[in-house]
Parts: C-alpha cells; sequence; structure tokens
C-alpha cells in the first residue's frame, strides 16, 4: 500500500478509545509481545534481518496468491543468500508449513586457531531462551559466510563439519556428535548452510544441553585448518555477513481470532 | 399513457426488476456490501524500529447493504437471496441478508524481540480477504 500511496493512514482520525482498541487488535492479530523491545542495539548485526526480509516477502507472496511455492521459496532463499552446498535439506514445505521462524545472533564464539595445536576449531553458542514453548521444530539451520581469503589453491576441496557439543568436562574433550558436513571448493565464496535440526530439537526440551556447536575445516589429506584462514566469517566479520541460526517451528494448536 | 399518480405509494413487496445495471441502491447513498479499509502506520504507532514488516496493518471489515443481492456488483450466496425474499414476507421474523467476510487470507509479520532476534510469525486465515451477502 505504501508503495502505491493509495491507502493513507486513518490512525490519527480515531479518538483515543478507539486508537487503543486497535492497538490492541493489530498486537493480538499479529500475535506480537505487549510492548516494542526496550531498547534497539546501535548497530545490530544485519545478515539475519536480511535472511528473514527476504523470508517473509517470499512467504507474503505466497499467502497473497495462495500457491503453493515451497519450493520456489526454498530456492528463494538460497538465492537470495547463495550457499555453496548442495546438502542443505529441502527447505520449501518446511517453509511453506511454518508458523514461526526465528532467528537467532547472539552468539558466544569461542576457537583454537593457530596459535595452538590442531585441530583447529570454532565454537558457536546462541543464547537460544526464547524457544517459543507449545511449538515443535520442524527444521534449523547455522548460516555462516564464506569470503575468498589469499593464498588458498582455488581449485583445492575443503571439508567442513559441525558437531553438536554434548557433556562437556575441565579436563576431557567434550563429546561431540555430527550434525552435518560440507565439500566446498576453496576459490568460492557465499553462505553455507549447515543443517542443525537434530540439535535444535534437544536444547528446545532441554534448554540446558545448549552446549553450542563446534566447527571444523579440514583439507583432502586431512589436514585441519583454522576457519577464519579459509575465510569463515565469525562475529567480528561485517555486519551483513556475520553467523547466525535460523529455526522453523510449526505452532501445535491454531490460534483464533478474537472478535472485534 | 397516463401518468402514475405520484402520491400513490408503490406497495411494499414490490422488487424491482434486477437488471445488470441496476445503481440506484448506490446513487440513493446506500452503498452495496463491500470490503473497507482501516490502514494503520506502524510509523504513527511508533513501532518502525521493532516490527521490520510490514510497514503497516489493513484492519479490514465488512459493511454495506444486502437490500438488493441480485444486483450487477454484489456477490450473494443462494442463502442470503432466499432470505431476502423470506425477510420481505416476514419482516418481523426473519432478518435481512447481512455482509459478512466469504473469505479469510493469512497475515505475516516480522519484528526483533527483546534480545534482537528476529522472528518472523505467520498467521492463516486471519484477515479479510473478501466480502459477501
Amino acid at each position: 500500500h505504501q508503495a502505491q500511496g493509495v491507502v493513507h493512514s486513518s490512525f490519527r482520525r480515531l479518538s483515543s478509545r478507539e486508537k487503543k482498541e486497535m492497538q490492541r487488535e493489530i498486537l493480538s492479530i499479529l500475535g506480537l509481545p505487549g510492548r516494542p523491545r526496550p531498547h534497539p542495539p546501535l548497530r545490530p548485526p544485519s545478515s539475519a534481518p536480511l535472511f528473514m526480509l527476504d523470508l517473509y516477502h517470499a512467504v507474503s507472496a505466497e499467502g497473497d496468491e495462495g500457491n503453493g511455492i515451497g519450493n520456489e521459496v526454498g530456492g528463494l532463499g538460497h538465492a537470495a543468500l547463495p550457499t555453496l552446498s548442495t546438502h542443505t535439506p529441502p527447505l520449501g514445505t518446511v517453509v511453506s508449513e511454518a508458523d514461526t521462524v526465528m532467528s537467532f545472533v547472539n552468539l558466544v564464539e569461542q576457537e583454537r586457531d593457530l596459535l595452538q595445536p590442531r585441530p583447529y576449531w570454532k565454537e558457536f553458542r546462541f543464547d537460544l531462551t526464547p524457544l517459543p514453548q507449545g511449538e515443535t521444530v520442524t527444521a534449523a539451520e547455522f548460516r555462516i559466510y564464506k569470503t575468498l581469503t589469499m593464498g588458498q589453491r582455488a581449485n583445492r576441496t575443503l571439508h567442513i563439519s559441525v558437531y553438536e557439543i554434548q557433556r562437556e568436562s575441565k579436563h576431557r574433550e567434550p563429546e561431540l556428535v555430527l550434525l552435518d558436513i560440507q565439500s566446498v571448493p576453496a576459490g568460492q565464496e557465499g553462505w553455507l548452510a549447515f543443517d542443525v535440526t537434530s540439535a535444535s530439537n534437544r536444547w528446545l526440551l532441554h534448554p540446558r544441553s545448549n552446549l553450542g556447536i563446534r566447527l571444523y575445516v579440514e583439507t583432502e589429506e586431512d589436514r585441519s585448518l583454522s576457519a577464519g584462514w579459509v575465510g569463515l566469517v565469525g562475529r567480528r566479520g561485517p555486519r551483513s555477513k556475520q553467523p547466525f541460526m535460523v529455526t522453523f517451528f510449526r505452532a501445535s494448536q491454531v490460534p483464533c481470532r478474537p472478535p472485534r | 399513457a397516463l401518468k402514475p399518480n405520484p402520491r400513490k405509494r408503490k406497495p411494499k413487496y414490490d422488487l424491482p426488476l434486477p437488471s445488470i445495471h441496476d445503481h440506484s441502491h448506490v446513487n440513493s447513498g446506500r452503498q452495496a456490501c463491500k470490503r473497507h479499509e482501516l490502514y494503520v502506520s506502524f510509523s504513527d504507532l511508533g513501532w518502525k524500529d521493532w516490527v521490520l514488516a510490514p510497514s503497516g496493518y489493513s484492519a479490514f471489515y465488512c459493511d454495506g447493504e444486502c437490500l438488493y443481492p441480485l444486483g450487477s456488483c454484489m456477490n450473494a450466496t443462494n442463502h442470503a437471496m432466499i432470505q431476502l425474499v423470506v425477510h420481505l414476507l416476514k419482516p418481523d421474523e426473519v432478518p435481512k441478508a447481512c455482509c459478512a467476510p466469504t473469505k479469510l487470507s493469512p497475515i505475516s509479520v516480522l519484528f526483533y524481540d527483546d534480545n534482537n532476534n528476529v522472528i518472523l510469525k505467520k498467521h492463516r486465515n486471519m484477515v479479510v480477504k473478501t466480502c459477501g451477502c
């Protein structure tokens, strides 16, 4: 509407009582929490919002036309943020059937890099406390951006694997469960999407079990490389390329619209 | 060729002959049943930094007359037509056909939560798409 400038906001013409009622209806219909977030950060990461905005437009277009564009949406999601991998699960139906999609950016990063003994790894931990209760995870992805780095043999193949960290103890290596692995050419650039659905389900049911995920990079000759060295962007990278997680949910009960 | 006597009132149940261009009820200021929109921009609510999309909310509602569902610009169920005829015969017992939503469409919203995570919520069958009698 705004783009067409056809319909103007009529809010100002309402009386204060009507304004309150209208606001209450909007919050209820859109399933929004009772109030805006307290302190918007000055410069939040923009990678997740850009991805989610893309998803929003695809989902809205699907709603308007009433036709299933599931596969297209899956493709679209990738088209907007091209990934290097063909292993990503088919998100089309997952996106079409999702009631809620959440992206997580609050990130704790640790890594073992060039200054320490191999194998090198990088850990990512998201704050998943806001996971909506009463909804089930249908799919979850960890997205990280790979840039081009100097000194890389472009045709070399990198094997990037992501593990869920289970049961950590101070004196021993944690237990790791493989979630996904992608083989990517060292000379290409773009988003990588790793399927972390099984870990997300566990974290939703047992929030304390969320110890994060660990990422390893190896060459064909099983030589361990540092994530930063092969161009994987961390939370100190450009805002539009910082890593994030996205989780798709289905609601267990169908919300009904309150009468106006 | 005699002109009817203007004083003589038309009988109440005199249904006009339906014609495809019959807009008489519209001209008399009574709007036919249709969807109306009250658009609220989120900027007005001070939510611009909170809700990423859409840019506003359209509070659609159905309003208008269902007196002549046979008119060209109105979609009406058979039930509404029958109800109108019965109403004309027994106005005290059967109400007129009413203007109501006939199709609902989904609505989605993209917003920040308290932890600056971005959330996309999709609600099916939540806003009025079309109205009818």
